[in-house]
């Protein structure tokens, strides 16, 4: 198999503790990011409605045209679908956009589906989420119509970005000690 | 004279009158949570009571989008649906709450899909929070920057953070450091907003860069023509820059614009706190603004803003400069080492990388983005 993200580091942000792995029976929700058709159409639309100069400028896109733009090929549909109905994975959502899947599956099937990725529950205080640690791959012939695989390495954001001012007097102290 | 910054403080810095609310019911505005970020209607109507006299507006959060736990509330949250109500005055106001609902969801990612998902959605989206650059795989880089492009596409006007650490420092093998961008922050398809601080920061005077204020250039995203011309001019005129292995000039320069980030006043569970800043200030207050903007716009039968970038980098040339106060002062955090020093970039004339084209000047602004 091919991985798609090899580059993406697993990092528990602080505080989470690993709490051992997730029982096959468990269930996953994965996101997949569909290869998209028509992304250097899109960047053109994008330009043209975006630029006050363009005869086109504030012609906006609704959604159903915007699906018509970036949809996957049947292709990549029939890949996909097939792969999933493979490994029995068939409570799956897409979006109006029809480029992500949302597929709901036993841990067990998700490792099989993706060797490599081993699911594990990291605990910080109340929360809880399923993570792997390990990367994932997707069968070759399967890796021209998927970006990647959401739900397995990123954790939720930490790092939304207020801060008070007690916490920059510190920086600057940390500055100054430093100079 | 004030006591920190405040709804009445950002008008008047901005030059918004009793008059500059929303008028149109179908205009609205949102901002997005990430965390287990709830915001409380008490306290957004503790708020307005202690701080929204002077301009009409509104109590209450119209939709939200999500789980809205019941815990207590955060304040990311508060200070989010504060600011974009206090300058987005009287306008329609969405949050789109994204904690992860399954174990193994990635909330940022939800929301994405939100977007993908729903036919009607506000016109501009206000987001405080950021990752850096170099903690995500290519992949999700480039497909996450195309779902921008999707929004952009659509007419929507996303806004995001800048970052509260400068231009950020990161230790490359060889034990050299370099800068650290943060993303979404570095996509070209969102328009990215740093921060300032009043020159004397108990009066409402011209401001200063804030050093926290997040900029720099992307690693992974090339240059867009829109900023080509502003960016290469400040990496040509500006007194002193960081040595060129600190960054990569060839790529995406943020931010695009930025307010002030410093000081603020935010009301969650019911207690007005002081001294919160971050650019997860200044964000929603510019959100607000754009969609008073589009609320304009649509009297006048023109269209939504949309992605506000190639008309921002525009403005000077079509003769609004003044559209934007030019902050010139004051540099930004990085690397604590010999050869930078804990200095990144420096203000100066016209675009830079600590606050991009300024502050609003919002008559000027409003004045600018209106004309035919």
């Amino acid at each position: 198999g091919r991985a798609l993200e090899r580059d993406q580091p697993f990092r528990p942000p602080p505080g989470w503790v690993l709490a051992g792995r997730v029982s096959p029976e468990h269930d996953v929700q994965l996101t997949l990011a569909l290869r998209q058709r028509g992304t250097a159409r899109l960047t053109r639309l994008v330009r043209a409605v975006s630029e006050p100069r363009s005869p086109q400028y504030g012609k906006y896109l609704s959604v159903e045209q915007l699906r018509d733009v970036v949809q996957p090929s049947p292709a990549t549909l029939m890949a996909v679908l097939k792969w999933l109905q493979s490994h029995g994975v068939e409570d799956c959502r897409s979006v109006a956009t029809l480029d992500f899947l949302e597929c709901r599956m036993p841990v067990s099937t998700a490792e099989r589906l993706l060797p490599g990725a081993e699911f594990h529950r990291y605990v910080k205080g109340q929360r809880s989420v399923i993570r792997s640690p390990q990367p994932y791959v997707v069968p070759e012939e399967l890796a021209e119509h998927i970006d990647f695989v959401g739900g397995l390495h990123r954790f939720p954001a930490e790092r939304s970005v207020v801060s008070r001012a007690w916490a920059k007097e510190g920086m600057e102290s940390r500055g100054q000690r430093a100079a | 004279f004030h006591l920190g910054v405040m709804p009445s403080v950002i008008r008047k810095r901005y030059n918004m009158t009793r008059e500059d609310i929303g008028v149109l019911p179908n205009n609205s505005q949102a901002c997005a949570q990430f965390l287990e970020q709830y915001f409380h209607q008490a306290d957004l109507a503790v708020f307005m009571k202690l701080f929204g006299s002077g301009f009409a507006h509104r109590t209450e959060v119209d939709h939200v989008v999500g789980h809205q736990g019941q815990g207590r509330a955060g304040l990311e949250a508060s200070l989010d649906v504060e600011y974009i109500m206090s300058t987005g005055a009287n306008i329609s106001t969405w949050v789109f709450s994204n904690a992860g609902r399954h174990e193994s969801q990635e909330p940022f990612l939800a929301w994405l899909l939100l977007l993908s998902n729903m036919s009607a959605l506000p016109w501009v989206h206000s987001v405080s929070y950021g990752d850096d650059e170099d903690s995500l795989s290519q992949a999700y880089l480039q497909r996450v920057n195309v779902e921008f492009m999707k929004a952009a596409a659509r007419g929507l006007t996303v806004l995001f953070a800048s970052g509260d650490d400068g231009a950020g420092c990161r230790r490359v093998p060889g034990g050299n450091h370099t800068f650290r961008p943060s993303f979404p922050a570095s996509s070209p398809y969102v328009t990215t907003v740093g921060g300032t601080s009043f020159k004397n920061p108990f009066m409402v005077t011209a401001e200063v860069t804030d050093y926290i204020s997040g900029g720099g250039f992307s690693n992974v995203f090339p240059m867009p023509d829109y900023q080509a011309d502003a960016v290469r001019t400040f990496l040509r005129s500006a007194p002193k820059l960081p040595p060129s292995s600190y960054y990569n000039s060839s790529g995406r320069a943020y931010p695009d614009l930025a307010a002030l980030s410093d000081n603020y006043w935010v009301v969650t569970n019911r207690l007005p706190l002081p001294w919160v800043s971050g650019t997860s200030a200044s964000t929603p207050v510019v959100a607000g603004m754009l969609a008073l903007i589009n609320d304009r716009r649509l009297q006048r039968g023109q269209p939504p803003l949309g992605f506000l970038n190639p008309a921002l980098y525009r403005l000077r040339e079509r003769g609004h400069g003044g559209a934007l106060f030019d902050v010139t002062q004051g540099c930004h955090l990085s690397c604590l080492d010999g050869t930078v020093q804990g200095q990144g970039f420096c203000a100066g004339p016209a675009w830079d990388a600590v606050t991009g084209w300024g502050t609003p000047n919002f008559p000027l602004l409003l004045r600018a983005l209106t004309a035919p």
